[in-house]
């Protein structure tokens, strides 16, 4: 696909008699394709081919590297910046307390199904999990959070009749302190940012519950809206960490860094099909590469 | 004077950026713009006369030949056409993870029903946790029969099921409810096309997501090539979407795009308005 285009286009770039301007225009030209293709945010694309194209006229390279060498390490440098950085922080819940994570996103991004296998994950580790449905919209949400709970030997907590969210994880909370569990995960209704009263109440639940950690899944499929929807998030809740689901089909997931640019949150997980242990730890470098191609 | 190509470039390359901004995948976005500039060939134009506005007018033809594709009869005429002949019109719906098929079948329900049809819901999601009961709430909600069995059972058998029910009962329609199923999985979507297979649809629906980005294609592409698709439906047209995936899907695979998803609530289902559409990208 396009990714062929990329790698021949550096692969350009190595066999050229010379770098000179026309080949790093052509290179930022197949750049920014790619990105384009990938689902990258017009504006962060256009920044970024900026940017490559100045350091890679402009900037020395360091000793014993090649002006080609040194181009092809600017353009994956500048992504990954996009990126947040190479570090991955090793996304650990704290000892000695009750650590509550809440996942946020929109309709059918995969907060469910995402806050079932995040349970799972850190149940398998050690920690004693528990699950709360805060979705009293979507018709079914608490069976299906149950029915994934069940599967994964996580209890899951919910008022499948209940109209007030808060009052739902309140009780859910006091019940799982009193059982002792060291990580609650909350799945919340899907929302967007247009959904005034949606967005007003998860601004609610965030105040009153105060979860350590808030997570944002966004589908690896979304396309420019990726990164306004994501700030909109940011300014109501303060997301701490996205999560990219859908990773399994053939979307290269460039909203994720709309997403990561707009919230300053790096990514800690990502999903990759419908089951329970189908959630893999962030790599960044696998994710460039896959998002260039 | 003529048009020159070297004029019309650095208007198309805006163009071309300003349709990817509105979700128009990329690769569809550069045919559309070398359209406009086979059409623009040889145009003349005045001495200082500014291009844009021309170039406007032909991305507006442009856009609306793609999404006013010519289709044999409407939405509602096929389910009339095929209740008169005594017999249950079956409409699949089929789409991805999470693009709102089930609760796009519900509206469509709602809108059969206000229509006079009566109606019946397959729960051929056998898979996915809490699909039955999501389409049972559904249902009772419209005061219409779910048709469903167990959890792993087969989906082909339940759809199946479900218009053995309908001609036995004289009821107008059966929408299936099928799992979300990735483009890529092909076992995925064999299972799809074996449902289609022993249903023999009247109707398939693919339920897009509007806030998709260039894997809209794809799935467009894929999804054709397993089951044919016969109208789309875009949900979350409400959610800030530009909708560039209406153009992306129609241009890809010459079907219209019927209706729009534009809320969570059972009333929030329109029929697409390709000119009004088109007003609003074109600005
Ligand atoms: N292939 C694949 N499917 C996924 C992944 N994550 C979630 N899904 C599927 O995507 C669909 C939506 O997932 P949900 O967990 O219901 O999404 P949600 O965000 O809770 O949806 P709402 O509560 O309605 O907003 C389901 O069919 C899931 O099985 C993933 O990583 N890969
Ligand atoms: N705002 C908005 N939300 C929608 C629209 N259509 C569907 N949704 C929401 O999108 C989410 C997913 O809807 P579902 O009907 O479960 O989607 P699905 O395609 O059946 O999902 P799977 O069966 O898991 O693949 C739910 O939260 C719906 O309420 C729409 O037009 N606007
Ligand atoms: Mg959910
Ligand atoms: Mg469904």
């Amino acid at each position: 696909g396009l990714g062929k285009s990329l790698r021949s286009t550096l692969a350009k770039v190595f066999k050229a008699s010379r770098v000179d301007k026309e080949l790093v225009k052509g290179l930022v030209n197949d750049l920014v394709r790619a990105l384009l293709q990938a689902d990258v945010q017009v504006d962060l694309v256009i920044d970024l081919a900026k940017r490559v194209e100045d350091r890679a006229l402009n900037e020395k390279p360091p000793p014993g590297v090649t002006r080609r060498e040194h181009i092809v390490k600017v353009v994956y440098d500048e992504v990954v910046k996009l990126l947040g950085g190479e570090n991955v922080s090793s996304p650990v819940p704290k000892l000695g307390k009750m650590n509550v994570y809440m996942l946020v996103g929109l309709q059918g991004s995969g907060k469910t199904t995402t806050a079932c296998k995040l349970a799972s994950f850190y149940q398998r580790r050690g920690f004693r999990t528990g699950l709360i449905c805060a979705d009293v919209y979507r018709p079914g949400a608490y069976q299906q959070l149950k029915q994934l709970g069940d599967k994964a030997g996580v209890p899951v907590y919910g008022e499948p009749d209940g109209k007030d969210p808060v009052k739902i994880v309140l009780d859910g909370l006091e019940l799982f302190r009193r059982s002792k569990r060291d990580l609650v995960i909350i799945d919340t209704a899907g929302r967007h940012k247009d959904e005034e009263s949606l967005m007003k109440e998860v601004k609610e639940l965030y105040e009153v519950i105060k979860p350590d950690e808030v997570i944002l899944t966004v589908d690896a499929t979304i396309g420019q809206q990726a990164y306004s929807q994501a700030k909109a998030f940011h300014e109501a809740v303060g997301v701490g960490s996205i999560i990219v689901t859908k990773m399994d089909g053939s979307a290269r997931g460039g909203g994720a860094l709309s997403a990561v640019a707009a919230t300053g949150a790096p990514v800690k997980f990502i999903g990759v099909g419908e089951k329970l242990d189908d959630l893999e730890v962030f790599n960044p470098r696998r994710f460039v590469a896959r998002l260039l191609g | 004077k003529e048009l020159s190509s070297k004029e019309l470039q650095p208007v198309l390359e805006e163009l071309k950026l300003s349709l990817v901004r509105n979700d128009v995948a990329y690769t569809v976005a550069e045919e559309i713009c070398s359209e406009i500039a086979e059409k623009l060939s040889g145009v003349k134009v005045g001495r200082f006369e500014d291009v844009r506005p021309l170039v406007k007018k032909t991305l507006r033809q442009v856009l609306l030949e793609t999404l006013k594709t010519s289709y044999e009869k409407g939405f509602l005429e096929t389910v009339k056409a095929k209740v008169s002949k005594g017999e249950p019109a079956v409409i699949l719906f089929v789409g991805v993870n999470g693009s709102g098929k089930t609760l796009t079948i519900a509206k469509v329900g709602r809108m059969l029903l206000r229509n006079g049809f009566t109606v019946c819901i397959a729960c051929s999601d056998t898979f996915r946790a809490g699909a039955i009961e999501q389409v049972e709430i559904l249902a009772k909600r419209l005061g219409v029969r779910a048709i469903k069995q167990t959890y792993g059972s087969d989906a082909a058998a339940v759809a199946y099921d479900a218009v053995q029910y309908a001609r036995a009962h004289g009821i107008n329609v059966v929408l299936i409810d099928t799992a979300g199923r990735m483009q890529t999985r092909r076992n995925l979507m064999e299972e799809m096309r074996k449902i289609a297979r022993v249903t023999n649809p009247d109707l398939v629906v693919f339920v897009g997501d509007s806030l998709t980005g260039n894997d809209a294609v794809n799935q467009a592409e894929e999804f054709m090539k397993y089951v044919g698709i016969d109208f789309v439906i875009l949900t979350k047209m409400d959610a800030d979407a530009k909708g560039g995936a209406a153009i992306s899907i129609s241009k890809l695979i010459g079907r219209p795009v019927a209706y729009i998803g534009t809320g969570q609530d059972l009333e929030d289902l329109e029929p697409f308005d390709p000119e009004r559409f088109v007003d609003k990208i074109v600005v």
